[in-house]
């Protein structure tokens, strides 16, 4: 299998691709994507030879063929649809990013257990009542789910998600969940991130 | 210098102690403590005893003696004063959470260019014009940016804070920042985090 730090580097390549085809730049050299990415030049040549893009020796890639190489590679080709759970801050919030800013996912639904969300909007997406989850994501073949509920809830919320399908969850919430086999669980803690960032900040001056 | 997964566990282990203590349970085996986080018994056995935590046979370890000695590794014994920069989605949504949430982070301001926005408050936190960035900076010792703004203006708010004091910055926006020498960048980038999921569970079905 490949990597996991390989896996985390595409996903910045496809990113610095897109914004090199809405300036119509056809052709871009590894040393030119190792100044945009951080990523050293002879890194990228590396990941990209073992996905089988070679680039033309003086000319570089070619930016739309990378590209495409690239979205086939992540299983970004066709449109990803999720579900997000928890309409709370953190759920409005990447709501609202993924359907105007991200345009390999497209957020179908947003579920939660509070009355008062429970019929409302983010943008132009719906909230629906958790107990209506299941039947929507059956129905509409959902494989990837978000959740933004609280650390209590997520274990019994992400059980729920499984059980109809989902195999792919990126969780928010600060707890570790048991999933079943062949379910994929990425956890994206932010307040791990900011405490590892105090660490070092802190480490500079006392160690 | 301590590898960088051991700094993520730590977090980890803090909260997990957290909720311990909140449940008055004093003493905590290193066979529990895996069950809670998901880390091997012995690989939380080697991290604690590298930082001189040694837990008695049998009886395993003392919560708040080691919630202490994490707290004072990680950096948190004084509470972290941070301001975040962009008051948009994601800004607002971290801002709810830390002021109310999270006890070692103080978000004491928020910052942003949009008139409609300066002025106006989220929760109990003010929000301020960014121009007053540098002077607040200076006159509370802040040492921790969080930035939210879009990709386009983060390296201009970037040079803006670390040229008044700001030593640590976790970035959201999807774009590499050149900082200082000495200046700590986090990058926690949700759009990464989501599509290198997407390439595991894709994976999963066609490889
Ligand atoms: N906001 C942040 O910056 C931040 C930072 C770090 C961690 N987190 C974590 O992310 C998660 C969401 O945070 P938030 O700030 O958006 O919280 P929030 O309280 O604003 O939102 C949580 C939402 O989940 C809903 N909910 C609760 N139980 C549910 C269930 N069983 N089914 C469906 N919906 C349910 C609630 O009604 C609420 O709308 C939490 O676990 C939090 O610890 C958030
Ligand atoms: N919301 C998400 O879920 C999400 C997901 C992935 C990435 N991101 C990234 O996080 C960042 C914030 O996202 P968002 O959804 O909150 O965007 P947003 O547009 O809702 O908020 C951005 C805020 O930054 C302010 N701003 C712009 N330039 C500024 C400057 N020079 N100084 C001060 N303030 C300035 C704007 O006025 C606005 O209030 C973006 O870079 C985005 O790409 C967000």
């Amino acid at each position: 299998a490949i990597s996991k730090s390989v896996i985390k580097r595409l996903p910045v390549y496809l990113r610095i691709l897109d914004q090199l085809i809405e300036r119509r730049v056809d052709m871009i050299s590894s040393k030119e994507l190792s100044k945009e990415s951080g990523f050293t030049a002879e890194q990228i040549r590396k990941d990209l030879a073992y996905f089988g893009a070679f680039g033309t020796r003086g000319a570089g890639y070619n930016t739309a063929y990378l590209r495409e190489k690239i979205i086939k590679i992540i299983g970004l080709d066709e449109t990803i649809k999720t579900v997000i759970i928890g309409a709370g801050n953190l759920g409005t919030a990447l709501t609202r990013y993924n359907s105007t800013k991200n345009p390999y996912v497209d957020v179908l639904a947003v579920f939660d257990q509070d009355p008062r969300l429970i019929g409302k909007k983010i943008d132009e997406i719906n909230i629906y009542s958790i107990d209506e989850a299941p039947s929507f994501i059956e129905e509409h073949g959902i494989k990837v789910a978000i959740i933004t509920v609280p650390a209590m809830s997520a274990q019994e919320t992400v059980d729920l998600v499984t059980k109809h399908g989902v195999s792919a969850i990126l969780n928010f919430a600060p707890i570790k969940l048991n999933v079943p086999e062949g379910v994929h669980v990425h956890n994206a803690d932010l307040t791990i991130e900011l405490q590892s960032l105090i660490y070092y900040s802190s480490a500079e001056d006392e160690r």
